[in-house]
């Protein structure tokens, strides 16, 4: 397994709505 | 430049004030760190919001928190590229 971190951490992008963790305030 | 203040933070819904906060450090962190500026982003916006708002008024704690994230970026790509040399 593992591949559950590739993609951290995710990218902030200026201009784009910040989508945040899952998980944070549902 | 994005300059931000706390009373526009104030006034903002949670989600809002995270985005205004990214935009914010994103802009200070790209001076620094262009290369890793989103990444680091990222990794600051998981920070409690009012943590986030101390650090806009304290360039000093602002800049430990981005060499911090650093680190473990740094150490969390070196981690995965020696898994993938396996």
């Amino acid at each position: 397994n593992g591949s559950s971190s590739v993609n951290w951490p995710p990218e902030f992008r200026p201009g784009e709505p910040w989508k945040g963790y899952p998980n944070i305030d549902p | 430049k994005v300059s931000l203040t706390a009373s526009m933070l104030a006034s903002a819904s949670p989600q809002a004030q995270k985005q205004m906060l990214g935009e914010w450090l994103f802009s200070l962190i790209q001076t620094m760190h262009p290369a890793l500026a989103g990444k680091i982003t990222g990794m600051l916006l998981e920070i409690d919001t009012l943590e986030l708002r101390h650090m806009l008024e304290s360039p000093e704690c602002l800049h430990t928190k981005v060499d911090e994230a650093i680190a473990v970026l740094q150490a969390h790509q070196a981690k995965e590229t020696s898994q993938q040399a396996v």
